[in-house]
């Protein structure tokens, strides 16, 4: 078991390198066992530095950064044993426009292999998806889901989504 | 092996029955604060056979049954089925079609089915296992889990790890 | 301290349960000393029902209840003893647009009162402050301050910026 | 009274010096992720008096002097001043402007000054004291501060109300 954890353990560990490379545009990455003789007990140490910048260790990472990179790590994992299914909850939510196009770009890279449903109040997010559902509470406490067509004319996301029932 | 569709009932703020479709491709969930989609998160967890109420927001897990709003009444039970198309094989069972379910009455008692026919949860487990379908596995990211994988404590990474092995 | 503890919490208490049923249109909230007969050691409780839902506790709320109660805890406290100034990261990220819009019409209110900076990468906090700055890095690694004004044309953040210098 | 300007020089990220203006009402700060906003807000905290490195997601007060980039070599000193208008006289000082002014150096050395004059960082606590202008105070809400004043640790809140007695 401990022989199988450290392959695996290579293996997202390459794919987090070059994943982290593709989404940062550069810097580079590492994953570790703290304790590599006892694979199965040891702490798992991340090192992340963004392109152009030096290494200050990723508590000095900002909230995008920090963000980005546990998507970096999350879609190296992905690469080794790929989920048929995968649902994110906001994991958009800190990042910056340009970041999030990155981030969709490879969720477009993946989604032959795996089954996306991402839960956002992130525009762009929205326009990338093939399907839109809109979940609301007209009934105050009773949740109905809503088919969805974007209207680009509608930038606010309450209005966006009561002309389609 | 793909997801088709969520049937969910009497879960949370769902007290209708509702059905969740999903196509291949990016399916992406919308709505505003407090609609019930982190809600569509719990109720696939739940029906994937998470036991610890914590990760469901809960205390106890009869919380996940529709308490009622100030105009509805509370209902006494959540029923949760998650439908795969299982054409590929992968799920160990004659049926190229596979439906999950589970069942919780406010009286405590729970039911577990596979293609209607009722079972034990670790059949559920043992049908899924490897498959990368799982409620603890790295395919549900929920609303503030991606902060948590770069945290100061690095177990609590370890169990992505273990999951891809 | 003990009675001036207490005076306070009682004001900032009543103010936070106005700022509540402001932010969520309605609804009720509280916040109590488990203990009160020894109020500089007691935890303190909260309480928040939005409107038309039922009372199941903080943990069941959604993120963005979560994030707008917090706010009216913080304004509750702002109305007790106003601090001349203010700086807040990135609050509204969990916000959808309507609640954006409510935490910014609350932020209207007190500005008389209070200095207000707000780190944001929501568009809609951006046109409704008085001042914009935006920070940038063409160096990398090296932050420079720019002053920008808003061009409605260029919706992505970073495009938004660079013609400003 | 109210916030004039705050001068930061060798902190973070921002090595050159650079200064940030405040006009009364809401000023918004925006840019990519990891730019230096946040940064921005840990100069405010720091030249406030704060002395817990983990609060400026640090792990030694010396990791806030600009540590250099690929291309730029670290620097020594970090300075910090911030410009506080004081007609209102609500400062207990005969100046009608009061500059605090915060250095570090990476021998270790820290310099605390009012109006140039060398003090005590005990004297920058007692000039600020109950004006609402603090490190520790509600004034400055950092990423991730939202969710941690609803935490189950009912302790967590505390401090905020205590700040407003
Ligand atoms: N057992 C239950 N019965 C009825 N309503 C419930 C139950 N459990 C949770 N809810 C309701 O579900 C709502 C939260 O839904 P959810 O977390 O899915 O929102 P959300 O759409 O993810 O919002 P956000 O965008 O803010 O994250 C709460 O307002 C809560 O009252
Ligand atoms: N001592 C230092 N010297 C040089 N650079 C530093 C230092 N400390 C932090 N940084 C850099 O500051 C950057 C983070 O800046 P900051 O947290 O202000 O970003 P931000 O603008 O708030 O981004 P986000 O929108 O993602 O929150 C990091 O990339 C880090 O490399
Ligand atoms: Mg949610
Ligand atoms: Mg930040």
């Amino acid at each position: 078991a401990g022989e199988r954890f450290l392959a695996t353990f290579e293996a997202a560990r390459l794919n987090f390198q070059s994943v982290f490379t593709d989404l940062f545009q550069g810097g580079e990455a590492d994953v570790r066992l703290l304790d590599p003789e006892n694979p199965l007990e040891s702490p798992i140490e991340i090192y992340a530095r963004p392109r152009g910048k030096k290494a200050l260790g990723i508590r000095h990472l900002s909230g995008g950064e920090r963000a980005l990179t546990a998507i970096g790590m999350l879609f190296g994992l992905y690469l080794v044993k790929p989920s048929p299914f995968c649902i994110l909850d906001e994991v958009d939510a800190p990042l910056d426009d340009s970041n999030t196009g990155r981030f969709l770009r490879l969720v477009e890279r993946f989604k032959t292999k795996t089954q996306f449903v991402i839960i956002t109040h992130n525009k762009l997010t929205m326009e990338c998806a093939d399907n839109l559902y809109g979940v609301t509470m007209e009934q105050p406490g009773v949740s109905r889901l809503v088919s969805v067509r974007l209207n680009p004319d509608q930038p606010e996301e309450e209005t966006l989504f009561t002309t389609i029932r | 092996m793909y997801l088709k569709r969520i049937d969910i009932s009497g879960f949370k703020s769902f007290p209708d029955p509702t059905t969740v479709l999903f196509d291949q491709g990016v399916t992406s969930v919308v709505g505003p604060n407090g609609c019930g989609k982190t809600n569509i998160l719990d109720s696939i967890r739940w029906v994937l056979g998470e036991q610890r109420p914590r990760l469901l927001r809960g205390g106890r897990m009869e919380e996940v049954i529709f308490s009622g709003t100030r105009q509805r009444p509370p209902l006494n039970m959540a029923e949760v089925t998650m439908v795969i198309d299982n054409h590929s094989g992968r799920l160990a069972v004659p049926y190229s079609e596979v439906a999950v379910s589970r069942r919780l009455f406010r009286s405590g008692e729970s039911e577990y089915l596979i293609n209607k026919t009722p079972c034990r949860l670790k059949d559920v487990y043992d049908l899924l296992a490897d498959t990368g379908f799982g409620s603890h596995s790295y395919s549900v990211i929920g609303q503030g889990m991606i902060d948590s994988l770069l945290s100061d404590n690095p177990e609590d990474r370890r169990f992505l790890f273990e999951e891809a092995a």
